[in-house]
């Protein structure tokens, strides 16, 4: 059996609105410690892990299963969360169902039939880094979308008291400064200077989840996938972007 | 010029 429920199908949204950004379709695999999932994007560019630990939920009871969704149909069914709608998910087994269930004055139940994805799950493959910086959501986004208006990618650059998103169309160009100093910047770790080039669009996916008070780590490397976590409302979402290298 | 590269030059996907 599966049956979880959460606080706020609000900020659930959230988390499938960005699942959905860059992915099909995904995979849940839930157990007793809580509900997982791994996918990279059609275009192996980009992965997305989801970790939602049982402590996360109001309520939660749960065998082993593996609950294939089509994330275009969870999304829009999601898009009818009301402000104080808490949020079910049940595993209705007979009928090879996930019921989304929004509880609040009443019930109203979709049921939301499931896809065979088994043997569809991706591994998260542990990479080494050294510089991580901890930045307020909005700040990053808010440069992000600064730069999206000269290139379609920019270069993050690293150093022991720096962040850089740069941007360079073929007139104009942008830069993002951050200091360990300034308000943006919870912490800077690092030792040497690194640059990673990658494309705004992903980035702008990555992130589209995040607002004003979330917290994002990004770990960065030279010419290597950009690892960025977070957290909203208790799922931990966790990203890797493959670079774009010189040629 | 730069190119996009995939996450399977970095790791067994």
């Amino acid at each position: 059996m599966f049956k979880a429920k959460l606080e706020s199908a609000k900020e659930f949204k959230k988390v499938v609105d960005t699942m959905a950004t860059l992915l099909d379709e995904i995979c849940l695999q839930v157990n007793e410690e809580g509900v997982r999932a791994a996918a990279m994007d059609p275009s192996h560019v980009a992965l997305l892990s989801l970790n939602i630990p049982r402590i996360a939920f109001e309520d939660y009871q749960a065998d082993e299963h593996e609950i294939g969704i089509e994330l275009e149909a969870f999304k829009k069914i999601m898009n009818r969360a009301k402000a104080k709608d808490k949020l079910i998910l049940e595993l209705d087994e007979e009928r090879n169902r996930l019921n989304v269930i929004f509880e609040n004055q009443g019930k109203r139940k979709f049921s939301l039939s499931l896809l065979d994805l088994s043997g569809a799950t991706t591994k998260v493959p542990e990479l080494e880094y050294h510089n991580v910086i901890t930045i307020k959501g909005d700040a990053l986004k808010e440069a992000l979308k600064d730069a999206d208006l000269i290139s379609d990618h920019v270069i993050m650059r690293a150093s022991p008291y720096e962040f850089k998103i740069e941007a360079k169309g073929d007139l104009n160009d942008f830069t993002a400064e951050f200091s360990s100093e300034d308000d943006a910047i919870i912490s800077i770790e690092g030792e040497e200077e690194v640059k990673s080039a990658f494309n705004l669009e992903y980035l702008l996916d990555m992130v589209k989840g995040v607002s004003k008070g979330d917290i994002v780590k990004l770990y960065l490397g030279n010419d290597m996938p950009l690892k960025m976590e977070y957290s909203l409302a208790g799922c931990e979402l966790m990203f890797l972007l493959a670079p774009r290298i010189e040629e | 010029k730069s190119k996009q590269v995939k996450l399977s030059d970095f790791f067994k996907v």
